[in-house]
C-alpha cells in the first residue's frame, strides 16, 4: 500500500509489511509520530517503538506492547490497528486528543520479531524468543517469564525445552533487557499494558506472589471499568483481577516488574478468541477485536492522565 | 517449515477441583510433547492442549481413563493453518 490508508487492517501481515507500515505513518504524520529503535533482537531485527507527542520532553508515558509471544497474530495486528486510530482520532476525538496534549503514548507493535518472523516462515505456533541455549538443543525463553520480578521462582520452567523456560537470568533476551533500559532512562512512565491472547482476561500484578499489589483496589475497579467498556460494542466477556488469582502463578512476568518500578497502571490484555480458534483467530476478527479492546485501553490512558501520580 | 498434519488441540474441562491437578499433571508428561494453548486456572476455565497425532491416542486413553471430559477443538490443525496462509495470500494478491 502507498499510505496507511489503503493498509488493510483486516488481514495478518508479515514483519516487513508491519515495518513498512511503520515507516508510513511516520512520514504521514511528522509532527505527532516518531519510531524509536530501542535495541536489536538476537538475531539483529530493529526492536521499533512508535512514540505519540504532540511536545515537550519525557512528558508522562503510557506504553503499549503487543507481540511478545509471536504465535498471539492477533495482538501484532490489533497493535497496527491502535497507531493507525491514534493518529486519526487525535484532534478529532476529545478524549485521546485531550490525553496526548499531556502524556506521550509509546507504542511497540512487534515485541519479538525473532519470533513473529519465525512463526511466518517455520512454526506458527512458536511463541519465544529464537535465542540458542547453551547447553540444549531447544531454542528460546518465554519473554514473559524473563523479567527480573519474581525471577526463578515458582511459575516458569528451568527447562529450555519448556514453552515457559524463564531464561538462565533475569533480562537475559535482548528483547526484554532493550524494554527495561527504555523504561529507567524514561523514567516517566505511568501506565504500562502488555497485550496477549487469547483467554480474553485483564490481569493487573502480581503474578509471582499471593500478595496483593498495594493499589489493587484501584486496580481492580478499573480493570472492572475497562471490560465494561470493551464488552459494550459485541459483548465479548472478559474476567479481570491478579495474575495470580485469576489465571496462575507466573514468575519473571512484564508487568509484576514494570509494577515493581513504580508504574502504577500496569495491565496484561488476553484478547480473543470467543470461538474455538485458539491462536488461529480468523483475519475477519481483527477489527472487532481491536475496536473492542481500544474501548479498554482509552479507559485506562483516560483514567492515567487525569489520575497523575 | 513445521507441519502440524493430524495434530489436534483438545479443549479439556475439568469436572471439579479434584480434577484441575490430574490435568495440571499432564504438563509433566514430557513425552507427550503437549503444548498447552491455555493452561490450567480453575473450573470454570477451559485448558486447551494442542496434541500431536503420535500422542493423540494415549493422551485421549489418558483423559477416558481419569474420567475428564475433553471435546475436539480442532481436528486438524494443519488444515486450519493452511485455510489462515491461503487466506494471506490471497489478500496480498488482491492488494498488488
Amino acid at each position: 500500500p502507498r499510505n496507511t490508508d489503503s493498509f488493510d487492517f483486516s488481514r495478518y501481515h508479515t514483519i516487513s509489511e508491519i515495518y513498512s507500515f511503520q515507516d508510513m505513518l511516520v512520514a504521514e504524520n511528522p509532527n505527532l509520530v516518531s519510531k524509536i529503535v530501542i535495541g536489536q533482537s538476537y538475531e539483529g531485527r530493529p526492536l521499533n517503538v512508535l512514540k505519540f507527542s504532540t511536545g515537550g520532553t519525557k512528558r508522562p508515558a503510557i506504553w503499549l506492547d503487543t507481540g511478545i509471544h509471536s504465535r498471539e497474530w492477533v495482538t501484532q495486528a490489533s497493535g497496527t490497528w491502535f497507531a493507525k486510530k491514534i493518529v486519526t482520532d487525535y484532534g478529532r476525538d476529545p478524549a485521546i486528543t485531550a490525553i496526548l496534549n499531556k502524556m506521550d503514548i509509546f507504542l511497540e507493535i512487534v515485541t519479538n520479531p525473532d519470533g513473529y518472523y519465525f512463526t511466518h516462515n517455520s512454526n506458527r505456533m512458536w511463541r519465544k524468543t529464537r535465542k540458542p541455549n547453551s547447553g540444549s538443543s531447544c531454542v528460546g525463553v518465554d519473554p514473559n517469564r524473563n523479567w527480573d520480578a519474581g525471577f526463578g521462582g515458582a511459575g516458569a520452567s528451568n527447562n529450555p525445552c519448556s514453552e515457559t523456560y524463564r531464561g538462565p537470568r533475569a533480562h537475559s533476551e535482548p528483547e526484554v533487557k532493550s524494554i527495561v533500559d527504555f523504561v529507567k532512562s524514561h523514567g516517566n512512565f505511568k501506565a504500562f499494558v502488555s497485550i496477549h491472547s487469547y483467554s480474553q482476561m485483564l490481569l493487573y500484578p502480581y503474578g509471582y506472589t499471593k500478595t496483593p499489589c498495594k493499589d489493587q483496589a484501584e486496580l481492580h475497579n478499573l480493570a472492572k471499568k475497562a471490560i465494561t467498556d470493551l464488552a459494550s460494542l459485541y459483548n465479548t466477556s472478559y474476567r479481570y483481577g491478579s495474575i495470580i488469582n485469576t489465571i496462575y502463578q507466573a514468575s519473571g512476568g512484564t508487568i509484576d516488574w514494570t509494577y515493581n518500578q513504580g508504574i502504577k497502571y500496569s495491565y496484561t490484555f488476553e484478547l480473543r478468541d470467543t470461538g474455538r480458534y485458539g491462536f488461529i483467530l480468523p483475519a475477519n476478527q481483527i477489527i472487532p477485536t481491536a475496536k473492542e479492546t481500544w474501548l479498554a485501553l482509552m479507559a485506562i490512558m483516560d483514567h492515567t492522565s487525569k489520575n497523575m501520580y | 517449515k513445521e507441519m502440524f498434519e493430524g495434530h489436534q488441540v483438545l479443549r479439556i474441562v475439568a469436572k471439579d477441583e479434584t480434577q484441575l491437578p490430574l490435568i495440571k499433571n499432564l504438563e509433566d508428561m514430557v513425552e507427550f510433547e503437549l503444548d498447552f494453548w491455555r493452561g490450567v486456572t480453575d473450573v470454570s476455565s477451559p485448558v486447551d492442549v494442542r496434541v500431536p497425532f503420535h500422542s493423540l491416542q494415549s493422551v485421549k486413553i489418558h483423559l477416558e481413563s481419569q474420567d475428564i471430559e475433553y471435546s475436539i477443538m480442532i481436528g486438524d490443525l494443519q488444515v486450519m493453518l493452511d485455510e489462515e496462509q491461503q487466506e494471506m495470500e490471497s489478500a496480498a494478491r488482491i492488494a498488488e
